[in-house]
């Protein structure tokens, strides 16, 4: 099992602490904040009050035989870029940091940190993709110009089967999987819970409320889209 | 084409509001501060200083014609539970705010808010989930108990075909697809670029370096993945 420590228990690493420790990793918690600490030791296998710049501190934690180490700092951008410089020399392998600014993430990047986040940023760019694709419920891109996308069914598709609708001569794309039921949010364990989820032959008709999981050219996709 | 308005340009309202931009929607974007909106009023289509919680300034600017409107003011956590209110009230569609806590998050939830983003935690959770599946490079929900994964073939599928390996009898489980050339990360266009993907037939041979897109029962996949 991967062993993980993330120094600086902000909402970033206080969340990602309890969500590793939640799925049974192993991990340690690092803050200077007493409260910090407190409020995260019985949700992780080991919480402990030190400073992350210092360099003692953290090999007397055994910092260099963790698997992946977090800092998630904040504001403390020239700490953060030491701190995974010093990580990168003592041999740890992923090092993953979150940033504050471009700036940041791109000076992170040339010490050594292995992952770079930039929660704000990254994000946006997410949900900007999925409030610009209104009929398109979850956009995955897969190859340069490719996608695997999920879609409604235009209308001219309504109880037609795949072999009648000939989607791969017409448009080269194929339909890979097809929802049947409504995706919902599980509130109690956080999963989209996607309903039934089958995979379709030539002889399976298309529903008002199936959802298609389609994959092909993004604008072989466009054009399909086009037809609602 | 959908109408977005963005009120409070901090790094998450900034980045979104370009993004969007950026794809081609009609973007305004508000803030009290001057140089926010200095910053962004090149990269959107109309960029106004003005109070979000001043509602005739928002009525004037007919916030409530705009598709979806989204709330990143930061801290200011009143005054997002007020404007989401409003703009439920004047009839937005889609009403999105960046909540800074869970009890933020549940109050906007409460007062009408479509869809409340929460970066550190949302992002804290996907990382969790991708840092505790080392061999699987992508992981997607799709059906309770099910998954589309993507992971590096375990050795004893090298060189052999799919047909070969039947890997739908003896695991249930359906290689969609093959990716025969490593994933980068393209730092000008901000996308992934998997390298090549095909989908295979059964006379398909595995090679070491590929990546397969499997789907099929989380259990199926866990005891695949312990062949390797
Ligand atoms: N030198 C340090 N050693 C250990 N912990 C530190 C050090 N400097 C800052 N911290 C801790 O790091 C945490 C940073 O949290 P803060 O909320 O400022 O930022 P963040 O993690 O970027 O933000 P977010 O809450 O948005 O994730 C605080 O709990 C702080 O006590
Ligand atoms: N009443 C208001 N009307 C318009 N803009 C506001 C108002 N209150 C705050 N703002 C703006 O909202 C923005 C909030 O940015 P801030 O960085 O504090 O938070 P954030 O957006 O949550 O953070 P992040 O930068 O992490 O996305 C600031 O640019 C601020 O000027």
């Amino acid at each position: 099992m991967k062993r993980f420590a993330v120094l600086g228990l902000g909402n970033f690493g206080s969340h990602l602490a309890r969500s590793l420790a939640q799925k049974g990793a192993e991990v340690l918690a690092v803050d200077n904040d007493e409260q910090a600490v407190l409020n995260i030791k019985d949700s992780v296998t080991q919480a402990v009050v030190a400073n992350a710049l210092d360099k003692k501190a953290l090999l007397a934690l055994d910092i260099d035989k963790f698997d992946c180490v977090t800092v998630s700092l904040g504001e403390k951008v020239d700490a953060s870029i030491l701190i995974a410089m010093f990580l990168k020399k003592v041999g740890v392998e992923e090092i993953l940091v979150k940033a504050i600014s471009e700036d940041h993430a791109e000076a992170l990047q040339n010490v050594g940190a292995t992952l770079v986040v930039f929660p704000e940023r990254d994000m946006a760019h997410k949900i900007a993709d999925s409030l610009l694709t209104p009929n398109l419920i979850d956009f995955i891109p897969v190859t340069e110009g490719q996608s695997i996308v999920e879609m409604k069914p235009p209308s001219e598709c309504f109880g037609k089967t795949l072999a009648e609708l000939m989607l791969r001569n017409r448009f080269g794309l194929q339909v890979l999987a097809v929802r049947t039921e409504e995706p919902s949010w599980d509130t109690i364990s956080r999963r989209m819970k996607s309903g039934a989820l089958i995979v379709p032959d030539g002889n399976f008709r298309i529903e008002e409320n199936h959802v298609l999981i389609i994959m092909g050219d993004n604008k072989n996709i466009e054009k399909f889209r086009k037809l609602t």
